[in-house]
């Protein structure tokens, strides 16, 4: 499965 | 936050505002893609439907409001108000061959199948591919304004500076996401072919225009 990033990006 | 993400970020907000004030200065969208436009305008608000459902920070925000706002006023430019300058003849890419597809992978690929996930994969997939109208616009016309390759190298660094943030943040954070390295590699490929023309044409003080 893939690890996700918290969705603070832009 | 590292010097990468706010770097890339900045490029991408002065990719926006360059777009925005050629427009607008020139009272003309001669050579802008339409449609290039209309997908960054899905891509964003796809994305940042979060803005309703939690609370980053201040910064955060406000870039998302200020993406989406600038977004929907170069459409609005574009399609209304300076329409008469649009050049729909030669922005003719098929977005259906990306929407699609796009829209496809979203919901087979994605971190997890809800609908507010769905549309933040489908906003990676399509950011990835949505500048491929207004490249093929000027590869149809075969020439590009100064300006607007000064626009298409900021949207381009944008990714490619994200792509050394993802590294930093692996190392530094243990973060990585690769739905959003994957996407981020492929939009930072579609442009090297332009990375190449703007150092060795554009930054010598010449105009844009590809060979016949």
């Amino acid at each position: 499965a893939f690890k996700q990033m918290e969705k603070d990006e832009l | 936050m590292n010097i990468f993400r706010l770097t890339g970020d900045l490029s991408h907000l002065a990719a926006i505002i360059i777009l925005l004030l050629k427009i607008w200065k020139s009272r003309s969208c001669a050579g802008i893609s339409g449609k290039s436009q209309i997908l960054f305008a899905l891509v964003f608000t796809t994305r940042y439907l979060d803005l309703f459902t939690s609370f980053i920070s201040l910064y955060n925000t406000c870039m998302k409001l200020i993406y989406i706002g600038c977004a929907y006023a170069t459409v609005y430019l574009i399609y209304a108000k300076f329409r008469a300058t649009y050049d729909g003849n030669h922005d003719s890419f098929r977005v259906e061959f990306l929407v699609v597809p796009v829209g496809g992978l979203s919901v087979l690929i994605n971190h997890d199948f809800s609908p507010l996930e769905i549309l933040w994969t489908f906003s990676i997939y399509l950011e990835s591919v949505a500048i491929l109208p207004q490249l093929f616009m000027i590869s149809k016309t075969g020439e590009a304004e100064t300006i607007t390759t000064h626009y298409l190298f900021c949207l381009g660094l944008y990714r490619a500076l994200y792509l050394f943030n993802w590294i930093w943040r692996f190392y530094f954070e243990g973060f990585f996401d690769m739905i959003a390295i994957v996407a981020g590699v492929v939009q930072t490929v579609l442009y090297c072919d332009f990375f190449y023309l703007y150092v060795t044409k554009v930054l010598k003080g010449k105009k844009l225009s590809l060979p016949a």
